[in-house]
């Protein structure tokens, strides 16, 4: 899990830190 | 595909699915259709075009990185509004999307490419491939362009494109997958939407096998990409370490 911290960020997230 | 195992759907069914993903693809596309098309086409000027070129190699790397990161964060989301990706398991959502992202990003490339030019939107203008030549990898960045300019060539729509998008996120012959056989139902299902969708769209026969073309051409261009970055990351380990996105390293770093 630690090697892909970020991607399951984004997975969990309802929305991305992105602004869309 | 085997007939045994390939779903039953209605058209119905498919309609709605080409729709559904139609709609993730526009909500999540970095640039809308209404903004590209006020986009003035305008390409760098030489002055700025020598400028990108004098810029150290790991300077325009790491740009060139964060560019990919933010377009990538795009195809994460668009991933996770496909039916079906959320309720496959954290390791197969991860493992799709390592190998599968930067795929998404290249197709959705076509959208921002001005095919008259050669040249791609990047950094607010449209450049082209010389603007990319500080990076050292003139043969990977042709490729790419020669990549676009074909995927233009084929004039796909956009619910072409987003359901084109979904099938090469879904892949099932990735590996490390845990539920591979979940996996082939989704994409066997995405399949099924792209060739209804060229039939609706009235595309010769061929349409799908040049689809098919693309992911062979897509998946060598990827591979590229990652033995060049092991290659750059060799020569400037602490570069990567210290100012790369975490995100792209996760995804391409190893």
């Amino acid at each position: 899990k630690e090697k892909h911290k970020i991607l399951h960020q984004l997975l969990q997230n309802s929305t991305s830190p992105v602004d869309l | 595909s085997d007939g045994d195992t390939s779903p039953t759907v209605s058209m119905a069914e498919l309609d709605h699915l080409v729709q559904t993903i139609s709609k993730s693809h526009l909500e999540t596309c970095q640039y809308l259709r209404e903004e590209l098309q006020q986009m003035s086409w305008q390409k760098f000027p030489q002055d700025e075009v020598e400028s990108y070129q004098s810029k150290p190699r790991e300077v325009m790397w790491q740009l060139c990185a964060v560019k990919i990161t933010e377009a990538i964060q795009y195809v994460v989301e668009f991933a996770k509004r496909i039916d079906g990706f959320m309720d496959l398991c954290q390791n197969d959502q991860i493992v799709l999307l390592k190998a599968g992202s930067l795929e998404v990003v290249l197709v959705r490339m076509c959208r921002l490419f001005d095919s008259q030019n050669n040249s791609v939107y990047f950094d607010g203008k449209f450049a082209g491939p010389d603007v990319f030549r500080a990076l050292g990898c003139d043969d990977l960045i042709a490729s790419v362009f020669d990549f676009a300019s074909s995927m233009c060539s084929l004039r796909l729509s956009e619910d072409e494109l987003a359901v084109f998008s979904a099938f090469l996120l879904l892949s099932a012959d990735r590996s490390w997958l845990q539920e591979k056989l979940q996996v082939e139902k989704l994409q066997q299902k995405t399949q099924l939407a792209l060739q209804h969708v060229l039939q609706k769209n009235r595309r010769e026969d061929g349409a799908l096998n040049k689809l098919r073309c693309k992911v062979s051409a897509l998946r060598s261009l990827c591979t590229r990409h990652t033995e060049t970055l092991s290659a750059f990351r060799a020569v400037y380990p602490d570069v990567v370490r210290t100012h790369f996105p975490p995100l792209y390293k996760e995804l391409f770093g190893a």
